[in-house]
């Protein structure tokens, strides 16, 4: 396992979280 | 008056109007942040790293997606970017700490394809650089805007980052050193080094502490 520093914690779920977005409305 | 503190809100607020408000397109921007790194227990030894702070990632754009030849990505390392994809996911919406080896839970946007950029932007959530090495390291540790544009100058650049930026079809990757860090855009298509940019970002990203 690997630990995620909290900084890229918070960019991983904004990036993961647009994605869903750009997925589901294209 | 610059803020005595950057949140994380802040920065991604900056990054994204940095993009956002530009005439070009831009696919995504970085902040790579100082900090610095004590080796062992002897404080005095320490070495300034410049690691991710924050990074804004707007995509790509139809038409650059219509034009690009693509980079020929193997049917294997497709499902790898899924399956990655997908456990980050889980993750997230778990709302755990780490990354397990197991399998996520499948989702829409877990079996839609990864972009080359999309991945190029998630590899560097995971990379440092300390000052003077790699493209944001040289551009800190001389203070100098790197700014290359064309495939043939990411392809001909001594750093390994600007390298791999051309091999997933980014054509122009730009440095600009800050106060406390570094901001990187990248671009599928060719920009041209402007003064605006610079400016731009020096006034982004002049803050303290």
């Amino acid at each position: 396992t690997v630990a995620l520093p909290q900084a890229r914690k918070a960019s991983l779920a904004r990036f993961l979280e647009k994605r869903k977005e750009r997925v589901t409305s294209a | 008056p610059p803020p005595p503190h950057v949140t994380e809100d802040t920065l991604q607020q900056r990054l994204q109007a940095l993009i956002e408000g530009a005439r070009e397109s831009w696919t995504y921007a970085v902040f790579w942040q100082l900090s610095h790194d004590f080796a062992g227990e002897d404080v005095s030894n320490t070495a300034a790293l410049l690691s991710w702070g924050d990074g804004y990632y707007k995509g790509e754009e139809e038409r650059n997606s219509r034009k690009r030849k693509p980079n020929p990505v193997s049917a294997a390392e497709q499902e790898h970017r899924k399956r990655v994809i997908r456990e980050l996911n889980s993750l997230i919406s778990g709302g755990g700490g780490t990354v397990s080896s197991g399998g996520g839970s499948s989702d829409e946007a877990g079996d839609e394809d990864v972009s080359d950029t999309e991945w190029f932007f998630l590899v560097s959530m995971t990379q440092s650089f300390v000052n003077g090495s790699g493209l944001p390291g040289r551009a800190f540790s001389s203070s100098r805007t790197i700014w290359l544009s064309g495939s043939n100058a990411l392809a001909g650049s001594s750093c390994e980052r600007a390298r791999q930026g051309q091999v997933y079809g980014l054509e122009t990757m730009v440095c600009i050193p800050t106060q406390n860090g570094v901001v990187e855009l990248g671009s599928l298509e060719i920009i041209h080094q402007s003064s605006d940019l610079v400016e731009k970002v020096n006034s982004f990203f002049s803050f303290n502490g």
